[in-house]
């Protein structure tokens, strides 16, 4: 293994059962 | 056939000038032409290079830029699938479908599966309660015509993102799928791919072995990346991905790829150039029957099974993305470290190959809804280097990184199975399979 230049290094976990009915809504951005 | 070719087209899309009152048809028609054009030349270009399919992004025909009146004029009516219809030599049974017809005999004369996103209309009145009130539904619509002309697929996105005000939500979500003598075919669109109704559906339940994705992504750093986040879909939903994005530097627009289950099998990634790019590769129809199709991952097993590493740190809160996560600043070379939020505790073991005094990494963890621009809940653990060395700075996009790892493991106790696994190098470039694996029990680690 090649040491790497890491930028990031994530696991990425979608719990579905806790999803609001639709994903597509949201307040928009807060700017 | 055991593989195919598959090419993805990441286009730079022509779109409309901001005018007042909205297009007239043919100005409309005029627009879409002159990216049909565009469009064009990558299929046949992909076709002569023996290219099945091909994909073109979300939004490529027309853009992204509407109100609900000013798309209008770019709409048609899309037939479902079951008429059994080739545009290309049957161009008036559906009304004006101009678009239907020119991506049908796209697809005719080239002998290639074409995959494009257009804009559905369907009229309705009083007697639908929740008809709006112009009297139409309009959807962001996937197409695919088969290599006779034949529309075989008709998507309408169903994970609206927020600024998609042109278009309505499908009643239902849409299971789409269609199989081809290179396997079968799932598909969906751009925020879609966080959802499980229709991403998961169509990969567990329908089984499909390749999900066809375009997209018009914009990169966020440091976990929403086009690339990164896409490639890492595939590799835990252990399919083949081939998504098609747009392309706009000013918007970070770029990132597309192919993707299989077990390695990204091209990408490109292009913020200099105001170019399309078209990316080909091979896969194999059936990716689960192949030896090398990854196992299953049980992503908690090794987290729950270690006691959390108590060393000396201090948390303090970062936001990535508007989340409020909880960080934990790495001190030494190497070290064990432990961060957790509410259910989630994640598990660090690294090594660098030195400690720099300039560059500033941290692990953090986040277990909760994400709110903005979509509602969804996450649990995360990363791994990241903050923008400067003031820990403030931690989850701030950073593009460069010196410090280099020699050895490293992360893992978590997480309360799902679907947990996408990403590394992003320097460059915002992909760490190479060759690199790094994920074991059997959750860690995402170095090799060797």
């Amino acid at each position: 293994g090649a040491p790497l230049p890491v930028l990031v290094m994530t696991l990425y976990g979608r719990v579905f059962e806790k999803d609001p009915p639709r994903l597509g809504q949201g307040p928009g951005k807060l700017q | 056939l055991d593989s195919f070719t598959a090419a993805v087209y990441e286009h730079a899309v022509l779109l409309p000038n901001a005018t007042e009152s909205p297009a007239s048809r043919e100005e409309a028609l005029l627009l879409m032409n002159r990216n049909l054009d565009v469009l064009e030349k990558a299929t046949k270009l992909a076709a002569r290079q023996g290219a099945h399919i091909i994909v073109t992004p979300e939004d490529g025909i027309y853009g992204w830029v509407f109100t609900r009146e000013s798309i209008y004029p770019y709409l048609e009516d899309i037939p479902a699938p079951e008429v059994n219809w080739i545009p290309c030599r049957d161009p008036q049974r559906f009304g004006y479908t101009p678009v239907q017809e020119r991506l049908s005999c796209l697809a005719k004369d080239s002998s290639i599966y074409v995959v494009a996103n257009i804009g559905d209309k369907k009229p309705c009145n009083s007697s639908d309660p929740l008809c709006p009130p112009d009297g139409r539904y309009q959807y962001n619509t996937d197409v695919v015509f088969d290599s006779e002309g034949r529309l075989v697929a008709r998507y309408h996105k169903y994970n609206l993102f927020a600024p998609e005000i042109q278009f309505d939500f499908p009643k239902d979500s849409e299971v789409v799928t269609f199989d081809t003598p290179f396997g079968k075919f799932g598909i969906f669109t751009c925020f879609d791919i966080f959802s499980h109704d229709p991403a998961v559906v169509v990969v567990q339940d329908f089984e499909v072995d390749s999900v066809l994705y375009p997209t018009a992504w914009y990169n966020t750093l440091p976990l929403l990346s086009a690339v990164p986040f896409h490639s890492a879909w595939a590799r835990a939903m252990r399919v083949n991905l081939l998504a098609a994005n747009t392309h706009n530097t000013r918007m970070h627009m770029t990132g597309s790829g192919i993707y299989s289950p077990e390695a990204v099998k091209v990408y490109h990634y292009d913020m200099e150039t105001e170019s399309g790019q078209l990316l080909l590769s091979e896969l194999r129809c059936r990716p689960r029957s192949q030896p090398t199709y990854p196992a299953a991952v049980d992503w908690s097993a090794y987290a729950r099974s270690v006691k959390p590493f108590l060393s000396e740190q201090t948390h303090f809160p970062g936001l990535i993305y508007f989340d409020e996560f909880t960080f934990t600043k790495l001190k030494g070379k190497t070290g064990n470290y432990t961060v957790c939020q509410k259910d989630l505790c994640c598990h660090l073991s690294y090594k660098m190959s030195e400690k720099r005094v300039d560059e500033v990494y941290a692990l953090g963890a986040f277990d909760g809804l994400h709110t903005v621009e979509g509602q969804y809940y996450l649990q995360i653990c990363t791994l990241l280097k903050c923008q400067t060395t003031d820990l403030r700075t931690c989850g701030e996009p950073v593009g460069s990184a010196f410090t280099t790892f020699e050895e490293f493991s992360l893992s978590g106790t997480f309360g799902t199975s679907y947990v996408f696994p990403q590394i992003i190098l320097s460059g915002s470039q992909l760490a190479p399979e060759r690199h790094y694996e994920v074991s059997r029990d959750g860690r995402l680690q170095s090799r060797g």
